[in-house]
Formats: C-alpha cells, structure tokens, sequence
C-alpha cells in the first residue's frame, strides 16, 4: 500500500459518501444518473469475485464490502425507495448502458491478461469502470446545473482514479514483476473522460459561479 | 508472476 493508492481510495469513498448523503439528506436523487450506478453495481460484483476466496487484509475486504453495498444501496433507492424514485428523472437518463456492458464483455473476452473466468471479469470490471461514468456526465450536460453535491461527487469520483495513475507509476519504479498495463490504459481513459468536466468545474469553482456544462 | 496473481488493489 502506498499512499497514492490510500488517497486514491479514500477519496473513492469520499464520492460515495457524498452520494449518499445527498441522497439520504435530500430524499433526492435528482442529477443523478441510474444508469452510471448500475454500471458500478456491475463493476464492483466482477471484479470482488474473489472477496470470499481470497483475504488480503481486513482494510481491503471491508472497503470491498462497502463499495459494493453502496453502489447496490443507491440503484436499489433511485428504484423503489418511494421517495427517493420520484426524483429520478428517466427522460434524462436516456444513456444505452447495455451497450457499455457489452462492448466491455466482448473486449474482455479479447484482452485479458489470462483467459480464466477470474482474470476475463476481472478485466471487464476495469473497462466498464473506465466507461461506467459516461450516462452520468451525458445526463449533467443534458441538465445543465449542476448542484453542489452531484458536482462534488462527480469531481471526487474522478480524481480517485488519477491518484491511482500515481500509484502505478511508483509501483512500477518500485517494484520489479508489476505490470498493471490493463489498468494502466484504462485508468488513463477514465481520467481523460472526466477531462472537460474537472475544467468546468475549476472555472466555476475560480469564477465562484454556479458549475454550469455546456450542453 | 501468475496472471490469476491476487488482485491486490480495490
């Protein structure tokens, strides 16, 4: 563990629970994208397959454990939660998801870096990690403001991945058999995705406006 | 190093 790892995972869980305050606090999922929190749900189940098999520390089966219970927690609030469901605002969230899972289904069936069940859904977990993100930035453009905590939590959820950039970097000055190129080359897209986002926000945070994304 | 190598990170 390193410490840019450490700030990148906490800073992932800072995103969540700015998600989850917002929703919780608000009784509102409005800005919110279910579609990207479907894709997270999916995300987290491929890629802990191994959360009963293999124990690598109490830090990482608990962190595991809560990035999969909250992602589930959130789609199964913006799904049935009486309240919460009525903010949903499906109209918006019109992103063709499925194709995402596809597409990275199909790529990981191609590119992994073994072919057993593990290392494929492995590998899928970290493609559609690097696309997941896409509904919710499409809908924000579509919705145009942006409030304070859907910003944040977007901001937060982006700059996780980047500290993990950091982190592959001095693994791969420090140790000698590391090579993460899979999530090297996903992570870097991920980032890049969040690219014009984290400018908006950074001029509105300067002009200390309200974040506002072009449509 | 085994590709099936434990995924050490989140």
């Amino acid at each position: 563990m390193n410490i840019f790892r450490f700030a990148g995972d906490m800073t992932h869980l800072i995103s969540i629970l700015v998600l989850l305050l917002k929703v919780y606090a608000t009784k509102s999922c409005s800005g919110i994208s279910l579609k990207t929190q479907e894709l997270y749900g999916i995300v987290f189940l491929a890629r802990y397959l191994d959360l009963f098999t293999d124990f690598i520390s109490v830090y990482n089966t608990v962190m595991k454990l809560v990035f999969i219970g909250s992602s589930l927690a959130i789609v199964w609030c913006m799904r049935f939660h009486r309240v919460v469901k009525r903010s949903y605002d499906r109209d918006v969230d019109t992103f063709r998801h499925y194709f995402l899972v596809g597409g990275c289904f199909l790529l990981a069936l191609f590119v992994h870096e073994k072919f057993s069940f593990r290392e494929v859904f492995w590998a899928f977990s970290i493609y559609l990690e690097a696309v997941a993100i896409l509904p919710q930035l499409i809908l924000l453009q579509r919705s145009g403001n942006v409030d304070n905590l859907t910003g944040q939590y977007v901001l937060f959820l982006g700059a996780y991945r980047g500290f993990y950039i950091l982190n592959w970097i001095y693994r791969y000055f420090t140790e000698d058999q590391f090579s993460r190129w899979i999530s090297c080359v996903s992570g870097l897209v991920q980032t890049a995705l969040y690219a014009d986002f984290f400018y908006y926000y950074f001029i509105s945070w300067k002009n200390n406006a309200k974040l506002k994304l072009p449509a | 190093v085994d590709a099936d190598s434990v995924k050490d990170e989140l």
